[in-house]
């Protein structure tokens, strides 16, 4: 059928543009695009307003799946394992969650298993400092399963609704790292029965399509089971969630908008969308 | 993976004698995924494209190489050169001390990389001072303090100071007393579009009047890093890059786009966590890891 009305190869053109700016990858954009095509072509593009929205649904439909907040239930003590590559923002985003759950009424302790970076725990107990909870912490330098081992413990001894656990920052491709990660969890496997209840993977906004292999590589070695996209506040999108969402269909828990405690806000699809394209 | 691309689809010219519009239209086209996927930013692959067919476009094919052969080679070279040469070292001139400055987004490695910079100093016989200024990060004083230890390079900071301004200006007395003839000063993150942080910098640099100002940039980081570089470089003025962990498997398009939109070049890269992963910046080595 002719392409006719408003929707002209320029006007797709800059659709892919946009697309592939905001780091969506050629391939997810590419096809993007193709579905837009095909809803013209079916008569649902009436209006050169409507590619947006209509785009913008496709694009909704896709993170919608992927839209599921965590629920802190089931298990005592919840059990948080947060990981990610270096500089991404765990430490802040292992605070930012241990205030919402404070807020939400539930006794939170930290465990402060990055043992590695320079001063990584003064600044994990510095966040507990200001937000009043435990903190969990052995010497620099120390076993991080052992860390966690005791901060799990310490959460059973005390009443502790959540224990969230920070950890030191690692690329997905240095394999000794990947094994200390897997002995982290295999530890609070045995200590907890059930846990960790959550494997949070924390994403940086600022990453391009390497942030595909990051959750490859990290899902194949832990299986993650959410999801945390960080410096949303930058002008980077943060398109790269499309391709991740379909590949691997992981909840996406949270977003974070910036330095301060109360940046951290649930995934909306809705809300995720609309700002992709804007 | 590229070269063998370009053998099949230059099989059918092998008789034909040049590389044509016509011919290479599919090559470009490939060229173009494979740097959009190692995240080289849209508009500079526009470009950097358009030289290509500028370079290739008439080119006689000798009978000692294929068409293949030849094109990935106009493409490679290409991309070596705008990436700039492999030696931009420290400007170091004029009298002692010289202030080095490192600014750059949340997370990009600052003050590991501070740290890293005085090491490869003190190798090399300078005497450097690592300086904090960083009021806001919980623990960043504490944090480029144990690396200063750990390389026995003296630090200088002011735990409890709220104003980076007045830690710049009381470096310099510090400095003297150390005897120090390179001081790296360390700053917060930020972001580029915050107005109040930048024009902070600029207090700092004015405070500072660094010989260098060096842009930390994520090896990862995707399609933003032009609009990174060219804020930074409008409203600071940045003399020169260090991309940092590339010791990931990210194919470090950011590279591309950092040095085309500023023209500042990249200076080191870092590829590791420890104080000694400091390398020289090679660009065929980041070329032929960029085109895949
Ligand atoms: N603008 C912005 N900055 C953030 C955000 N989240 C974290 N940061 C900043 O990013 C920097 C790194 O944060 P950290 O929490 O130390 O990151 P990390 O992943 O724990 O780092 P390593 O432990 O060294 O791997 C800090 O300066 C944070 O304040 C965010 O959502 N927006
Ligand atoms: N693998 C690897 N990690 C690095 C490299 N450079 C820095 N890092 C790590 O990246 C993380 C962030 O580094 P920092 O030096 O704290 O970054 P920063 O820019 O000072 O962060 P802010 O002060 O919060 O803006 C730390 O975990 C570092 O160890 C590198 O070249 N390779
Ligand atoms: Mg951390
Ligand atoms: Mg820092």
């Amino acid at each position: 059928a002719a392409l006719k009305g408003p929707l002209d190869e320029n006007t797709l053109r800059e659709i892919e543009e946009a697309l592939i700016l905001s780091d969506c990858g050629v391939e997810t954009s590419t096809r993007l695009v193709e579905k837009l095509k095909e809803a013209w072509k079916k008569g649902h593009l009436k209006d050169p307003k409507d590619v947006k929205k209509v785009l913008r649904e496709i694009i909704g439909e896709i993170l919608k799946s992927v839209e599921r907040p965590l629920r802190i239930d089931n298990y005592r003590p919840f059990t948080i394992l947060t990981l990610g590559v270096n500089g991404v923002g765990k430490t802040t985003t292992v605070a930012k969650i241990g205030k919402a759950l404070i807020s939400d009424g539930k006794k939170v302790l930290f465990g402060a298993c990055d043992t590695f970076r320079a001063a990584a725990i003064e600044q994990l107990s510095e966040w507990a400092e200001r937000l009043g909870a435990e903190i969990v912490k052995h010497k620099e330098g120390s076993d991080p399963a052992a860390v966690a081992y005791d901060a799990i413990k310490a959460a059973s001894a005390r009443n502790v609704d959540v224990v969230i656990l920070d950890t030191a920052g690692r690329l997905h491709t240095k394999s000794n790292l990947i094994e200390e990660m897997k002995k982290i969890k295999r530890v609070i496997a045995r200590e907890t029965g059930s846990g960790p209840h959550e494997t949070l993977l924390i994403l940086d906004a600022t990453n391009g399509q390497n942030a595909i292999q990051q959750v490859k590589s990290f899902h194949e070695a832990l299986t993650v089971s959410g999801l945390a996209i960080t410096k949303l506040d930058g002008t980077a999108k943060g398109g790269f969630i499309l391709p991740v969402s379909e590949l691997f269909k992981i909840p996406i828990r949270y977003i974070c908008v910036g330095e301060k405690l109360e940046d951290l806000l649930p995934f909306s699809a809705e809300e995720f969308s609309k700002a992709l394209l804007e | 993976r590229l070269q063998e691309r370009f053998e099949t689809l230059f099989k059918k010219i092998k008789g034909q004698g040049k590389l044509t519009e016509e011919n290479i239209k599919e090559a470009l086209r490939d060229v173009r995924i494979a740097l959009l996927e190692a995240d080289v930013n849209y508009k500079v692959v526009k470009d950097f494209l358009e030289k290509v067919k500028e370079k290739a476009i008439g080119q006689g094919v000798l009978t000692s190489i294929t068409p293949g052969q030849l094109f990935i080679k106009i493409v490679y070279d290409e991309l070596t050169q705008l990436l700039g040469s492999s030696h931009s070292p420290l400007n170091l001139g004029g009298p002692p001390p010289h202030p080095i400055m490192l600014i750059g987004l949340q997370g990009s490695g600052k003050t590991t990389t501070a740290g890293k910079l005085a090491l490869f100093l003190r190798k090399k016989g300078k005497r450097p001072l690592l300086i904090s200024t960083d009021t806001r990060r919980p623990a960043a004083m504490e944090q480029l303090k144990k690396i200063s230890s750990q390389i026995d390079v003296p630090f200088f900071s002011f735990e409890g100071q709220k104003d980076p301004l007045s830690i710049c200006k009381d470096a310099r007395q510090y400095a003297i007393k150390t005897y120090s003839d390179v001081l790296i000063f360390d700053t917060a993150g930020r972001l580029h579009i915050d107005e109040d942080l930048l024009e902070e910098l600029v207090e700092q640099k004015k405070a500072i009047s660094p010989c260098e100002v060096l842009l930390t940039v994520d090896g990862m980081t995707g399609q933003d890093a032009l609009n990174i570089a060219k804020a930074f470089d409008e409203k600071i003025g940045v003399t020169g890059f260090i991309l940092t962990k590339m010791d990931g498997d990210a194919r470090g398009g950011a590279a591309l786009s950092i040095k085309a939109v500023t023209g500042k070049p990249i200076k080191f890269i870092g590829t590791g966590e420890k104080l000694d992963c400091l390398e020289q910046f090679h660009p065929e080595r980041i070329a032929s890891r960029i085109l895949g």
